[in-house]
Protein backbone atom coordinates (compact mmCIF):
# COMPACT_ATOMS: atom_id res chain seq x y z
CA UNK A 1 0.00 0.00 0.00
CA UNK A 2 1.28 3.54 -0.39
CA UNK A 3 0.24 7.08 0.68
CA UNK A 4 -0.07 10.20 -1.11
CA UNK A 5 2.34 12.60 -0.69
CA UNK A 6 2.65 13.80 3.04
CA UNK A 7 -0.27 11.18 4.18
CA UNK A 8 -3.04 13.22 4.09
CA UNK A 9 -6.24 11.55 5.62
CA UNK A 10 -9.97 13.21 7.30
CA UNK A 11 -9.25 14.86 10.51
CA UNK A 12 -12.98 14.77 12.18
CA UNK A 13 -13.44 14.44 15.93
CA UNK A 14 -13.61 10.64 16.55
CA UNK A 15 -15.84 8.38 15.75
CA UNK A 16 -15.15 9.73 12.00
CA UNK A 17 -18.14 10.48 10.36
CA UNK A 18 -18.67 11.31 6.72
CA UNK A 19 -21.36 12.28 4.18
CA UNK A 20 -21.77 11.36 0.51
CA UNK A 21 -23.71 12.47 -2.00
CA UNK A 22 -24.30 11.61 -6.13
CA UNK A 23 -25.06 14.24 -8.22
CA UNK A 24 -28.02 14.29 -9.81
CA UNK A 25 -27.83 15.75 -12.75
CA UNK A 26 -24.97 13.68 -13.58
CA UNK A 27 -25.71 10.30 -13.07
CA UNK A 28 -25.02 7.20 -16.14
CA UNK A 29 -27.62 6.35 -18.91
CA UNK A 30 -26.78 2.71 -18.18
CA UNK A 31 -27.65 2.16 -14.41
CA UNK A 32 -30.98 3.23 -12.29
CA UNK A 33 -29.76 5.49 -9.28
CA UNK A 34 -31.05 2.97 -6.97
CA UNK A 35 -28.86 0.41 -8.16
CA UNK A 36 -25.92 2.97 -8.25
CA UNK A 37 -26.86 4.19 -4.72
CA UNK A 38 -26.79 0.42 -3.70
CA UNK A 39 -23.81 -0.40 -5.34
CA UNK A 40 -22.02 2.51 -3.60
CA UNK A 41 -23.78 1.34 0.08
CA UNK A 42 -21.83 -1.69 -0.13
CA UNK A 43 -18.59 -0.30 -1.30
CA UNK A 44 -18.84 2.30 1.22
CA UNK A 45 -19.53 -0.59 3.54
CA UNK A 46 -16.71 -2.80 2.81
CA UNK A 47 -14.31 0.15 3.98
CA UNK A 48 -16.48 1.12 7.25
CA UNK A 49 -16.00 -2.70 8.01
CA UNK A 50 -12.24 -2.30 8.94
CA UNK A 51 -11.95 0.91 10.03
CA UNK A 52 -13.46 3.03 12.42
CA UNK A 53 -15.52 5.26 9.95
CA UNK A 54 -19.09 5.84 8.72
CA UNK A 55 -20.46 7.12 5.62
CA UNK A 56 -24.02 8.48 5.72
CA UNK A 57 -25.37 9.50 2.29
CA UNK A 58 -26.94 12.43 2.03
CA UNK A 59 -29.58 14.42 -0.69
CA UNK A 60 -27.80 17.81 -0.55
CA UNK A 61 -24.56 17.47 -3.00
CA UNK A 62 -23.05 21.09 -2.03
CA UNK A 63 -22.26 20.13 1.53
CA UNK A 64 -21.55 16.29 1.33
CA UNK A 65 -17.97 15.60 2.27
CA UNK A 66 -17.48 13.23 -1.06
CA UNK A 67 -19.26 14.34 -4.00
CA UNK A 68 -19.91 11.59 -6.31
CA UNK A 69 -20.63 12.07 -10.30
CA UNK A 70 -20.65 10.86 -14.04
CA UNK A 71 -19.02 12.99 -15.98
CA UNK A 72 -18.35 13.00 -19.64
CA UNK A 73 -14.58 14.09 -21.27
CA UNK A 74 -13.49 17.71 -20.38
CA UNK A 75 -15.78 18.33 -16.87
CA UNK A 76 -13.41 21.44 -15.35
CA UNK A 77 -11.11 19.36 -12.78
CA UNK A 78 -8.52 19.53 -15.03
CA UNK A 79 -8.24 15.72 -15.63
CA UNK A 80 -10.51 15.19 -18.71
CA UNK A 81 -12.15 11.59 -19.14
CA UNK A 82 -10.91 9.84 -22.71
CA UNK A 83 -14.09 8.29 -23.53
CA UNK A 84 -14.30 4.39 -23.38
CA UNK A 85 -12.02 2.48 -21.47
CA UNK A 86 -8.67 4.50 -20.91
CA UNK A 87 -9.53 6.24 -17.66
CA UNK A 88 -12.21 4.69 -16.16
CA UNK A 89 -12.64 6.83 -13.00
CA UNK A 90 -10.30 9.92 -10.71
CA UNK A 91 -10.82 11.16 -7.02
CA UNK A 92 -9.03 13.61 -5.14
CA UNK A 93 -6.45 13.06 -2.02
CA UNK A 94 -7.75 13.96 1.78
CA UNK A 95 -9.97 16.11 2.38
CA UNK A 96 -11.31 17.21 -0.93
CA UNK A 97 -14.26 14.14 -1.72
CA UNK A 98 -14.33 14.38 -5.67
CA UNK A 99 -15.39 10.90 -6.44
CA UNK A 100 -16.20 11.26 -10.56
CA UNK A 101 -16.43 8.33 -13.25
CA UNK A 102 -16.37 7.96 -16.61
CA UNK A 103 -19.87 8.62 -18.13
CA UNK A 104 -18.42 7.25 -21.52
CA UNK A 105 -17.81 3.73 -19.97
CA UNK A 106 -20.15 0.63 -20.01
CA UNK A 107 -21.65 0.84 -16.12
CA UNK A 108 -22.49 -2.58 -14.78
CA UNK A 109 -24.03 -3.75 -11.27
CA UNK A 110 -24.35 -7.35 -13.35
CA UNK A 111 -22.72 -8.90 -16.07
CA UNK A 112 -25.54 -11.63 -16.65
CA UNK A 113 -28.05 -8.46 -17.63
CA UNK A 114 -25.13 -6.18 -19.00
CA UNK A 115 -23.40 -7.98 -22.29
CA UNK A 116 -21.26 -5.72 -23.44
CA UNK A 117 -17.66 -6.94 -24.10
CA UNK A 118 -16.73 -3.31 -23.00
CA UNK A 119 -18.67 -3.22 -19.52
CA UNK A 120 -16.96 -2.07 -16.35
CA UNK A 121 -18.27 -3.66 -12.70
CA UNK A 122 -19.28 -0.50 -11.06
CA UNK A 123 -18.76 -1.18 -7.37
CA UNK A 124 -14.72 -1.99 -8.59
CA UNK A 125 -14.57 0.75 -9.24
CA UNK A 126 -15.90 2.60 -6.21
CA UNK A 127 -14.50 0.20 -3.82
CA UNK A 128 -11.10 1.55 -5.74
CA UNK A 129 -11.70 5.22 -5.76
CA UNK A 130 -13.49 5.01 -1.96
CA UNK A 131 -9.75 4.53 -0.72
CA UNK A 132 -8.08 7.21 -2.78
CA UNK A 133 -10.66 9.28 -1.42
CA UNK A 134 -9.60 7.88 2.47
CA UNK A 135 -5.85 8.78 0.94
CA UNK A 136 -4.52 5.41 0.46
CA UNK A 137 -2.45 5.46 -3.20
CA UNK A 138 -2.01 2.45 -5.77
CA UNK A 139 -0.65 -0.42 -4.54
CA UNK A 140 1.20 -3.18 -6.67
CA UNK A 141 -0.35 -5.79 -5.34
CA UNK A 142 -2.23 -7.69 -8.34
CA UNK A 143 -5.04 -8.54 -5.81
CA UNK A 144 -5.08 -5.51 -3.93
CA UNK A 145 -8.75 -3.23 -4.22
CA UNK A 146 -5.89 -0.08 -4.70
CA UNK A 147 -4.48 -2.01 -7.71
CA UNK A 148 -4.33 0.75 -10.68
CA UNK A 149 -5.89 -1.46 -13.71
CA UNK A 150 -9.22 -3.58 -13.89
CA UNK A 151 -9.94 -5.64 -16.94
CA UNK A 152 -13.79 -4.66 -18.63
CA UNK A 153 -15.94 -7.62 -17.71
CA UNK A 154 -13.96 -8.63 -13.96
CA UNK A 155 -14.83 -7.73 -10.62
CA UNK A 156 -12.55 -7.43 -7.90
CA UNK A 157 -14.89 -5.80 -5.12
CA UNK A 158 -13.26 -7.03 -1.94
CA UNK A 159 -10.19 -5.48 -0.09
CA UNK A 160 -7.13 -7.66 0.30
CA UNK A 161 -5.31 -7.46 3.26
CA UNK A 162 -2.82 -4.70 1.99
CA UNK A 163 -5.94 -2.69 1.83
CA UNK A 164 -6.73 -3.42 5.07
CA UNK A 165 -3.10 -2.45 6.55
CA UNK A 166 -3.04 0.32 4.32
CA UNK A 167 -6.25 1.72 5.60
CA UNK A 168 -6.16 1.09 9.29
CA UNK A 169 -2.29 2.60 9.42
CA UNK A 170 -4.55 5.99 8.32
CA UNK A 171 -7.47 5.23 10.84
CA UNK A 172 -7.01 2.76 13.25
CA UNK A 173 -9.45 -0.31 13.43
CA UNK A 174 -13.06 -0.51 13.14
CA UNK A 175 -13.98 -2.55 16.58
CA UNK A 176 -15.97 -5.20 15.37
CA UNK A 177 -12.77 -5.93 12.14
CA UNK A 178 -11.87 -9.47 12.67
CA UNK A 179 -9.38 -11.18 9.90
CA UNK A 180 -11.58 -13.95 9.47
CA UNK A 181 -14.44 -12.12 8.16
CA UNK A 182 -11.71 -10.79 5.54
CA UNK A 183 -10.74 -14.13 4.95
CA UNK A 184 -14.23 -15.52 4.81
CA UNK A 185 -15.00 -12.46 1.95
CA UNK A 186 -12.21 -13.54 0.05
CA UNK A 187 -12.96 -17.05 -0.14
CA UNK A 188 -16.52 -16.30 -0.99
CA UNK A 189 -15.06 -14.33 -4.04
CA UNK A 190 -12.73 -16.97 -5.34
CA UNK A 191 -15.61 -19.52 -4.86
CA UNK A 192 -17.42 -17.11 -7.02
CA UNK A 193 -14.59 -16.94 -9.58
CA UNK B 1 11.22 7.04 -32.14
CA UNK B 2 14.88 6.27 -30.29
CA UNK B 3 17.62 4.82 -31.99
CA UNK B 4 17.62 2.35 -29.44
CA UNK B 5 16.71 -1.51 -28.53
CA UNK B 6 13.55 0.26 -28.75
CA UNK B 7 13.61 0.74 -32.05
CA UNK B 8 11.21 -2.41 -33.12
CA UNK B 9 7.27 -1.92 -32.55
CA UNK B 10 6.56 -4.23 -29.60
CA UNK B 11 3.51 -4.33 -30.72
CA UNK B 12 1.09 -3.88 -33.51
CA UNK B 13 -1.30 -2.28 -31.31
CA UNK B 14 1.27 0.10 -29.14
CA UNK B 15 3.54 2.12 -30.65
CA UNK B 16 6.72 3.52 -28.51
CA UNK B 17 5.41 6.98 -28.51
CA UNK B 18 2.35 5.66 -27.05
CA UNK B 19 3.93 3.87 -24.23
CA UNK B 20 5.41 6.89 -23.43
CA UNK B 21 2.38 9.18 -23.14
CA UNK B 22 1.31 6.38 -20.94
CA UNK B 23 4.03 6.68 -18.98
CA UNK B 24 3.56 10.37 -19.00
CA UNK B 25 -0.04 10.18 -17.81
CA UNK B 26 0.77 8.01 -14.73
CA UNK B 27 3.81 10.21 -13.60
CA UNK B 28 6.70 8.46 -14.63
CA UNK B 29 8.07 10.89 -17.48
CA UNK B 30 7.77 14.70 -17.35
CA UNK B 31 5.11 15.81 -19.40
CA UNK B 32 5.47 17.46 -22.66
CA UNK B 33 9.62 17.21 -22.70
CA UNK B 34 11.13 14.35 -25.06
CA UNK B 35 12.79 11.50 -22.86
CA UNK B 36 16.00 9.56 -23.63
CA UNK B 37 16.50 6.30 -23.72
CA UNK B 38 17.82 5.99 -20.11
CA UNK B 39 15.21 7.62 -18.82
CA UNK B 40 12.76 5.55 -20.42
CA UNK B 41 13.98 2.65 -19.66
CA UNK B 42 13.80 3.77 -15.82
CA UNK B 43 10.54 4.84 -16.27
CA UNK B 44 9.39 1.17 -17.41
CA UNK B 45 11.73 -0.43 -14.46
CA UNK B 46 9.46 2.28 -12.45
CA UNK B 47 6.18 1.32 -14.29
CA UNK B 48 6.91 -2.36 -13.59
CA UNK B 49 8.11 -2.41 -10.27
CA UNK B 50 5.12 -0.44 -9.22
CA UNK B 51 2.52 -2.71 -11.11
CA UNK B 52 3.67 -5.86 -9.84
CA UNK B 53 5.07 -6.62 -13.29
CA UNK B 54 8.52 -8.78 -13.68
CA UNK B 55 11.48 -5.80 -13.92
CA UNK B 56 12.82 -5.64 -17.33
CA UNK B 57 12.75 -2.15 -18.03
CA UNK B 58 11.75 -3.13 -21.74
CA UNK B 59 8.08 -2.52 -23.03
CA UNK B 60 7.63 -6.80 -22.89
CA UNK B 61 4.42 -8.43 -23.21
CA UNK B 62 3.29 -8.23 -19.84
CA UNK B 63 4.42 -4.51 -19.78
CA UNK B 64 2.26 -3.98 -22.79
CA UNK B 65 -0.61 -6.08 -21.39
CA UNK B 66 -0.94 -3.37 -18.33
CA UNK B 67 -0.90 -0.30 -20.85
CA UNK B 68 -3.53 -1.41 -22.51
CA UNK B 69 -6.07 -2.03 -19.52
CA UNK B 70 -8.34 0.46 -18.69
CA UNK B 71 -7.84 1.91 -15.17
CA UNK B 72 -7.73 4.65 -12.80
CA UNK B 73 -6.65 8.10 -13.67
CA UNK B 74 -4.70 8.69 -10.45
CA UNK B 75 -0.62 8.72 -11.15
CA UNK B 76 0.86 6.42 -10.05
CA UNK B 77 3.57 6.27 -6.99
CA UNK B 78 6.57 7.09 -8.53
CA UNK B 79 9.98 7.05 -6.52
CA UNK B 80 12.75 9.29 -7.78
CA UNK B 81 10.11 12.77 -8.14
CA UNK B 82 7.93 11.99 -5.37
CA UNK B 83 9.87 11.04 -1.91
CA UNK B 84 7.27 11.85 0.43
CA UNK B 85 5.36 9.23 -1.32
CA UNK B 86 7.16 6.84 0.15
CA UNK B 87 7.46 7.63 3.63
CA UNK B 88 4.12 5.36 4.37
CA UNK B 89 5.45 2.35 2.14
CA UNK B 90 5.91 -0.48 3.31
Amino acid sequence: YVYFPGRPRWTRDVPLKLTYAFSQENLTPYLAPTDIRRVFRRAFGKWASVIPVSFIETEDYVIADIKIGFFNGDHGDGEPFDGVLGVLAHTFSPENGRLHLDKAETWAVDFDEEKSSVAVDLESVAVHEIGHVLGLGHSSVKDAAMYPTLKPRSKKVNLNMDDVVGVQSLYGTNPNFTLNSLLASETSTNLAD
Amino acid sequence: RNPSQFTTNPSPDVSIPEIKRHLQQYGYLPQNKESDDVSFEQALVRYQKNLGLPITGKPDSDTLSQILLPRCGFPDDVEPKTAPFHTGKK
